[in-house]
């Protein structure tokens, strides 16, 4: 089981969008995927159809029980998404209360790591949504994840977020062993290559981040809005768009890359 | 003194750009403006050219201090723009751990109120920037402000998201006196008319917030990108753009709604 985090402590650059359609596009080809939402908003949450206020059952689970995570409490969090393929562990809106809950408690960058060695043989691939903020959710992706997804959009101040994005990841690594470092691509989004600040933050990115930025570039495609309308993968409701041929092209490289190591 | 706060729990929405391109609009018209940043990640810092790693001053001295906050005190933060009447409180990336310094220290929801309190007669305007989660932050926005703007974007999940900052601003209301009332202007944003997904959300946004909706709808522009490169307010770097022309048209709408209160 491969599990991938999709980080960015800078709002509205693609996360959610980039889990949906790199779930989708695993799907298709006949992988069984898990989402899990740490994001307090539940963007994925509602995306599916589900309201983040009133679930009883979420991610929230997981941290509010003092007993070790077993594997019937994970599959009791378990919803069904608009695809046979996928499943979703849902966020719920009380988990904005975590971070102040998660002070003086030890251990609980874990809980999300924990929960995933339960489930272990049912799926193939994990994609962990987190919200634009570095706190308790954001360290249990980025503890429980092999591979790091971090957009970034094509504009001028992104690349000073992407700064500290990066800083953090360092930091996790320090805690890692040599075997289990924590790599990551950064995945150029909104690009529009008739927008000046478009072109040059790409240029910089490449020059910055030669070895992490993936070389497919994901354009603006408003396409994407109307895919979560009706809580369809983007693949599914329009697989011949351009933003959902970028994303597939940068899977193919994520999978390559994958085979190498 | 006028304060309007920008606020929306929801990432990427166009907070930032909405408090930079509405102070470049009240600047030209002769007004003094203050901008204040309580966005750890420092977005509207960074636009002005100010590292919000590097900075010893910042919002922070605000929660930081035990003593009484004074107009020196205040004076001590401020910081130039591009643009000569228009300054600046700036953010710094310390301010992330505020969140957990706030828990059990009473009345830290009031910080940012009492330091515009002892800068009322410097300025006309103040406009606050706020983070994308609900916390000590953003409490302090939504307390600090007689009046409060919410930039939604016109697709379906954001009006999921809407719902929860309108409840939000009902609590803060409830602890308001009944001349004090808290007002917001919701603004659609990323407007694509080509679009589905936004021509039937902003109808949806009409049909439930018919008194708080804007007649001023923001379209998708992708000239907001270049002016951040130059840290030039937007009216400034392309006065004749649609971002700019359709912000004037809220800002008059504002003007009036203010004139009428
Ligand atoms: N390449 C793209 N072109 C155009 N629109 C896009 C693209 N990617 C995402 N979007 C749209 O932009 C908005 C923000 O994207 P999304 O919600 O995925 O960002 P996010 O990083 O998850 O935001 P948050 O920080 O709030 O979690 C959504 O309305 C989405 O449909
Ligand atoms: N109307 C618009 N059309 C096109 N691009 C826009 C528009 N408004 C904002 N943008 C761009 O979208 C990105 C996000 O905007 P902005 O940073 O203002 O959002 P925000 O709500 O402040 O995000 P955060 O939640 O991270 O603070 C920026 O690159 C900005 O230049
Ligand atoms: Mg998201
Ligand atoms: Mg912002």
């Amino acid at each position: 089981m491969h599990v991938w985090s999709v980080a960015n402590q800078k709002g509205g650059v693609g996360k959610t969008t980039t889990v949906v359609t790199v779930a989708g596009l695993l799907a298709e080809v006949g992988y069984r995927v898990l989402l899990v939402d740490l994001d307090p908003h539940g963007s994925l949450t509602s995306y599916f159809g589900y309201d983040p206020d009133e679930l009883e059952h979420s991610v929230y689970d997981l941290f509010a029980t003092k007993h070790k995570i077993n594997r019937e409490g994970v599959e009791r969090l378990l919803l069904n998404s608009s695809h046979d393929r996928i499943d979703l562990i849902p966020a719920s809106t009380a988990m904005a209360t975590l971070e102040r809950k998660a002070i003086g408690e030890e251990g609980m960058g874990l809980q999300v790591a924990k929960a995933l060695a339960q489930v272990r043989d049912s799926y193939d691939y994990v994609l962990i949504d987190s919200p634009p903020v570095l706190g308790v959710l954001m360290v249990n992706a980025l503890a429980a994840c092999q591979h790091l997804l971090v957009p970034v959009q094509t504009e001028f101040l992104a690349l000073k977020g992407l700064e500290r994005m990066v800083r953090t990841i360092s930091m996790i690594n320090r805690a890692r062993s040599k075997s289990k470092k924590l790599s990551f691509t950064i995945i150029p989004t909104f690009y529009d290559r008739r927008t000046q600040a478009s072109v040059s933050s790409l240029r910089e990115l490449h020059n910055k981040y030669p070895n992490e930025i993936s070389n497919a570039v994901i354009p603006v495609d408003t396409k994407f809005r109307n895919a979560s309308i009706r809580g369809l993968v983007p693949s599914v409701m329009d697989s011949s768009s351009r933003g959902v041929h970028s994303y597939a092209r940068l899977l193919r490289s994520l999978l390559e890359r994958q085979k190498q190591e």
